[in-house]
């Protein structure tokens, strides 16, 4: 473990419960993807089979529990509890342009054919894209609560700082992973649009208001 | 690569 991810973790954290903490407070999931979410629950439900094979730490098991929880207490609160303010009409990018080619390529780029390994890969690849509906939302409406905004900005800073987690790695422990790498740097290329935004307008008090 | 090891990442 070192500084960057655990940074990086913790901007995941806090990504998660800023959106939580949204949703509650307004009573309301306006402007958030419901899609998007559900592709985040997809993605730790595969990646994190080996909470029940593998012990790797405390700290490990306790964030994957917690990232399984709150991502299900978030689809929770979008499609029961708050049903009536999700914003379906404009979140309307069709995931299985997202499932279908990350679950081909996980079939055929991956470490080891196995269904752990395969699954793994699968939800390395569905993480870096999953975001794709909410920023298509942001799109259609053309505009973005700050709240959002700093939501999307965490979730964005968190795969930028395992990137440099992974630098670190490279160098200090000659420890890589190029499906992990080559996912982290798509991941966060995806968002950079978005941070330009982010620094120009919301950190500036504006609300992120794209360009008619 | 090293894909073999411990997944200790998130």
């Amino acid at each position: 473990m070192n500084i960057f991810r655990f940074a990086g973790d913790l901007s995941h954290v806090f990504a998660i419960i800023i959106l939580l903490l949204k949703i509650w407070k307004t009573r309301s999931c306006a402007g958030i993807s419901g899609k998007s979410q559900i592709l985040f629950a997809v993605v730790y439900l595969t990646r994190y089979l080996d909470l029940f094979t593998t012990y790797v730490s405390l700290y490990n098991s306790v964030m994957k529990v917690l990232f399984l929880a709150t991502s299900g207490a978030t689809v929770y609160l979008m499609y029961v509890k708050f049903k009536a303010t999700y914003d379906h009409n404009h979140d309307s990018f069709r995931i299985e342009f997202l499932l279908i080619p990350c679950a081909l390529l996980s079939l055929v780029i991956n470490h080891d054919f196995t269904v752990m390994e395969v699954l793994w890969t699968f939800s390395i690849y569905l993480e870096s894209v999953a975001i794709l509906p909410q920023l298509f939302l942001v799109s259609k409406t053309g505009e973005a609560e700050s709240i959002t905004s700093h939501y999307l900005f965490a979730l964005g800073s968190y795969r930028a700082l395992y990137l440099l987690n992974w630098v670190y790695r490279y160098m200090v422990e000659s420890h890589y992973d190029l499906i992990a790498i080559f996912a982290g740097v798509v991941q966060t290329i995806l968002y950079c649009d978005f941070f330009y935004l982010y620094i120009t307008k919301v950190l500036k008090g504006k609300k992120l208001q794209l360009p008619a | 690569d090293s894909g073999d090891d411990l997944k200790d990442e998130l």
